[in-house]
């Protein structure tokens, strides 16, 4: 499969949408401090299935929604929306452009979608489990977390072969 | 399972061993499987030795070490079982300009099987883009995209990371 | 002793607010005692505002508003009690050159009461040195320190970093 | 108080010695990826008389003296001296100059001096005892641990603050 952009509204520092094209090879992302750019990754990483909040640098979930500053108000939801090229049949539905969003509102309640029809957060995971991606596996590395895999605990190691096998 | 794991870690292994001599321009590295009668049970230890170094556990390690290794690795088993996509935030941040660019050359390898999505400050990280996007707070707190020219399309000038004997 | 703590306590949140504006050109942080019955027992809270943005706990800081945010709470407590003397190994690695360079003008007013040891790889940091020593390893595994001389005595050119009000 | 210089015998990576003149104001310890700039903190953290293995990133503390590479046999001992400037009093002896020095042996016996004399590790903690100086105070910052102060518990934020009172 491949990753072919990604939308967003009222993620994080991203007041209004965030679209982002993603082509073959090396894509690099740029910017001074604190500008948003492991924001981008954290959008990746919470659409695929991320449920821990300390996992995308917040104190709770709602946190994930623009917040307003000093001359702009706070957004009442955010929405992550993904879209995947399936023409290898990697993902285990029968389209060749796959979907997968995810919104929450400052309620605290979620949605969830596939090509626009709602689903649980449950078949997002399934849909992406095997395939090598997914919030557990070592392909979203998180700033300051390079040599994690140094650090685990033997055991965690095995585990992560094992899951390579 | 036994089987099939063990072919995986040998796998690896040798992937590691290889990719780390590439990064490194010499030495060696190596794990091992520290309980071998209960093998999916077991640790896994990493031992390593740059060039002209002795072969020690990575403790002694230095920061850029450290961050070298552990890119050997996780590229060790991405060779064994490829992510579609891979979102690497700052991996680089530890590396001296050398290094730096030692890996971004080692990325030239991979990136026909893998979309890499890579956050850097490093001009030399950025060298193997093959697009880049920079990311800004023109509206202070209000992060926004733009697709940035290249005035360097040097992708061409890097050339890749020689295997090592 | 409650007094005295209290006492120490205005002081560097007092200092911390200072610093914190001066490094981020603006903005303001505080420091919360959780517990105002039991100060000896009490945790501290940290709250940071970047300019322009909206104040909140560190949490959702970038990593380089992080590495920022404790250079400042870090000279805050120096400036109420100076140690002689300070190794800092590598604190400015995940800020950006413009950042570096506000870090580099800020140890110039400390400089008179500590003395700095700075492990970096930055030639901003580079450029507020009094002295700089190269470590090299001519034979492999084997280090040697070398007194380098400056090309530029830059020093002269950073200017201090001034005070927001 | 201020610090003269350091001089180290058979120290981690420094298999000869290892000299450092530290004057007035900044100075900045340069060099490539594991070429032993840590390795120069650590010397002054191990001489203050940290007793952590972990905090001096070797797996047990025979492992500070030089291992040898694969064309230089290990040494069987280290030593770290330290040499203070005194003239204000503050470390509690009576001399303008104090030395402090540290030994190790392979067999795992230590040696502890102040100006030459034989003395216990505990002499040594005593004398930097409130000076602001020592292995818990936040002079001393580990490559990776600029935000410590940010990520410890809010309990140990207030000791940190005690300690400055
Ligand atoms: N819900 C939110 N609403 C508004 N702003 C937010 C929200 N969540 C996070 N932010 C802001 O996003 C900024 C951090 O962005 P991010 O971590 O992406 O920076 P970065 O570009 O990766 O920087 P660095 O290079 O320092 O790592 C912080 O200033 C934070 O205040
Ligand atoms: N007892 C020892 N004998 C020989 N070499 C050692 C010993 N202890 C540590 N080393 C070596 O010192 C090197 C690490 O040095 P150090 O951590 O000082 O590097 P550094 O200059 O800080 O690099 P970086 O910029 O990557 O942080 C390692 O390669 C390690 O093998
Ligand atoms: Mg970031
Ligand atoms: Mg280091």
């Amino acid at each position: 499969m491949k990753l072919k952009r990604i939308s967003t509204s009222g993620f994080k520092s991203f007041a209004d949408r965030l679209n982002l094209e993603f082509g073959d090879g090396i894509t690099c992302i740029v910017g001074p401090n604190g500008c948003g750019k492991s924001n981008s990754s954290d959008a990746v990483r919470w659409v695929l299935g991320e449920q821990s909040p300390r996992a995308l640098r917040v104190n709770r979930m709602q946190d994930l929604i623009f917040s307003g500053t000093s001359d702009r108000k706070p957004e009442g939801m955010t929405e992550v929306r993904v879209v995947f090229d399936n023409e290898d049949g990697s993902l285990s539905l029968p389209f060749a452009e796959i979907e997968v969003s995810r919104r929450l509102y400052r309620s605290g309640e979620s949605e969830y979608f596939i090509n626009k029809e709602a689903v649980r957060l449950k078949d997002i995971t399934d849909l992406f489990a095997n395939t090598g991606v997914g919030t557990h596996s070592y392909s979203l590395l998180e700033q300051g977390r390079v040599d994690a895999i140094l650090k685990a605990k033997p055991n965690e190691r095995r585990e992560i072969f094992e899951e390579a096998s | 399972a036994r089987k099939q794991f063990l072919d995986t870690f040998e796998q690896i292994r040798q992937n590691f061993n290889r990719t780390f001599r590439r990064i490194f321009g010499g030495g060696r590295a190596d794990l091992m499987i520290l309980n071998e009668a209960n093998v999916l049970e077991s640790g896994v230890e990493i031992f390593a030795q740059p060039p002209g170094k002795k072969l020690q556990s990575i403790t002694p390690f230095s920061g850029g070490e450290k961050s070298m290794t552990a890119i050997a690795l996780l590229f060790a088993i991405y060779q064994v079982k490829a992510s579609p996509f891979c979102f690497l935030d700052e991996v680089d941040a530890a590396l001296d300009d050398a290094n730096v660019d030692r890996f971004a050359r080692l990325l030239l390898d991979f990136k026909h099987q893998t979309q890499f999505i890579i956050v850097t400050h490093n001009k030399h990280t950025m060298a193997a883009a093959d697009r880049l996007y920079g990311v800004t707070m023109d509206k202070p707190g209000v992060s926004t995209v733009v697709s940035m020219e290249f005035e360097h399309r040097s992708n061409y000038d890097l050339s890749p990371l020689p295997e090592v004997e």
